[in-house]
């Protein structure tokens, strides 16, 4: 499975629809301080079934949906999707069949998550569960946060063990 | 299961102890399980000798020594595993000219078989990108993607 | 004493609501005390309204604008009470080009009466530099100093 | 007072003694990854007193003296000194008649630290009331360490009054 398409809308500072095409080896994601960026990597993890508002830079779960700016009101729903594409490796039985598999996770002001797997609404432990079959969550070593390259080095060796696990 | 930890163990390790003299243009990088024992339970240890130093603890690395040796890890996990995606923010802040030459080195070696969405101020990392996303917020308060481009293909 | 620290403060936050729109190109700053009846006590917050965004919480502040928030409250301590140097190891290192222009305008204007030790390895903060050190490892595992620039004179 | 010149030997990396002349406003400091330039930022902390081993960055204080190379033997002290030049501003009455104030801190593998003022012995309570009456110290704002710069913001808000009680 690869990572084809992140499509956001409403979450933070995204309140336009944006759509990210992955689909290229190295994509580079630039701009000043302050404009989005480390957003979209709450993104992806919002979107992959992070619970932890810590985990998400945020203070409580209404932070992540637009809280509006000077000129604009905040809107009342964020909606994320990772598109992935079935390049016949890596992927689950039940999966096979599809092209196109999109993960989506959508939240309403005050209100639970919803999830989606190709547009059918399922559980958060569905979502898990097919992240996990295709080698990907959102702890996963392979996303790293801004100023948290340093952390595996300065964590206990104990904590250090999951890098191996995720990868057996 | 308590083999295939071992299995993948010994062939991360196997890539770490390539990888660190890469990074650092010499010395030595090795993981060592706490308790070969129990591998169900056993913590791991990270030993990085950078060129020409003692072998010290790795508490007192700077802090670029760390983030490049953070890189090694993830990397030598990567050529075991590789991950549909990895999503790096800024892993190039702590690091000079040099430095930076070699991660990117690293990553163009693995993207063939990876993909690398890399968020970065860095000139030298922006280069390596096959595409480049800007984000702008023209309109204060609102992000929206301002340009996409694609380098040249790499001949 | 109360009345030392309420003057302090007061001093400090003057400044600071001038700072921040300096180094945020607009925008407001302010510090407030969580307790004005119990000086001895008292926390003080922090807040800041980037140029066009809501006000918010500063835990929701990027990397860059919550290093740029901290160099501003530096500054306005300095301008209250300088101390008899600062010794600043890459702070910005999470900073794109144009706030590190802004930050290096504002440590320019306070030099005047204030020494201040930069470790970076920013091009563009190494231009401000009066002397430059370079420290050099070329003997492995051995720190020293290879070479010291002295800019030109300003005029 | 002004800081004119740090000379260290003997610490961390410093094996061979170093002289900084900081007379002028702005001195940048640069190097490659590892080449010793945080370790300076442990020094002068180190000379003004300080004694947490994790603030030093070190796991005791033998971490601190130069503990070899693949050349070279370890070596036996670390020694730093701090001179301020008196510009007849911020100085306490008893110095008033020094042109210079040295600093220093030295200690031998195994034992104490020694302190000193102007060569002559001191205690570490002599050197930190000196130094906070010429408005500075190890844990003072003015000192930021790497990756540090953004610890007053996510700091809770008690903690913050020691920016306003320093500089009173
Ligand atoms: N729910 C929300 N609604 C509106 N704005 C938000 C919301 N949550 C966060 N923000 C804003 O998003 C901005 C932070 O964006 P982000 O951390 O992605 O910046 P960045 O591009 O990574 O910057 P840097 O280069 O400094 O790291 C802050 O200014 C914050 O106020
Ligand atoms: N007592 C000691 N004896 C010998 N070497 C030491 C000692 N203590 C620390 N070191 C070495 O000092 C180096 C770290 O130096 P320092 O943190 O100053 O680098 P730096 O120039 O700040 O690098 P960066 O740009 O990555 O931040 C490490 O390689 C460490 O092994
Ligand atoms: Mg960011
Ligand atoms: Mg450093």
């Amino acid at each position: 499975m690869q990572l084809k398409r992140l499509e956001i809308q409403g979450f933070k500072t995204f309140v336009e629809p944006v759509s990210f095409n992955f689909e290229r080896s190295i994509v580079a994601i630039v701009g000043p301080n302050g404009s989005g960026k480390s957003n979209i990597v709450d993104a992806v993890k919002w979107c992959m079934g992070e619970q932890s508002t810590k985990q998400l830079r945020a203070n409580q779960m209404s932070d992540l949906i637009f809280n509006g700016s000077e000129h604009r009101k905040s809107v009342g729903m964020a909606d994320v999707s990772l598109i992935f594409s079935n390049n016949n490796t890596g992927v689950p039985s039940s999966y096979a069949s599809f092209s196109e598999i999109v993960v989506t996770r959508r939240m309403y002001r005050g209100q639970e998550s919803e999830y989606y797997l190709n547009k059918d609404a399922r559980r958060l432990k569905d979502i898990l569960e097919f992240l996990m079959d295709i080698g990907i969550s959102s702890k996963a070593f392979s996303i790293i946060e801004q100023g948290q390259i340093g952390e595996i080095i300065d964590a206990k060796p104990d904590m250090r063990r999951y890098v191996i696990e995720d990868a057996a | 299961s308590r083999k295939l930890f071992r299995e993948t163990f010994d062939r991360i390790n196997e890539n770490f102890k390539k990888v660190i003299p890469k990074l650092f243009d010499g010395g030595k990088g090795e993981l060592i399980l706490t308790d070969e024992q129990d591998l169900l339970e056993s913590g791991m240890e990270i030993v990085i000798q950078p060129p020409g130093k003692r072998l010290q603890n790795i508490s007192l690395l700077s802090g670029g020594e760390k983030a490049l040796s953070a890189v090694a890890l993830l990397m030598s996990v990567f050529m075991v595993r590789p991950s549909p995606f990895a999503l790096l923010d800024e892993i190039d802040a702590p690091l000079d000219d040099s430095s930076v030459a070699k991660l990117n080195g690293l990553i163009k070696e693995l993207a063939a078989n990876s993909q690398f969405i890399l968020i970065t101020h860095n000139k030298k990392t922006i280069e390596i990108a096959d595409v480049i996303y800007g984000i702008t917020m023209e309109e204060p308060g609102v992000s929206r993607i301002i340009s996409v481009k694609l380098q040249k293909e790499a001949v």
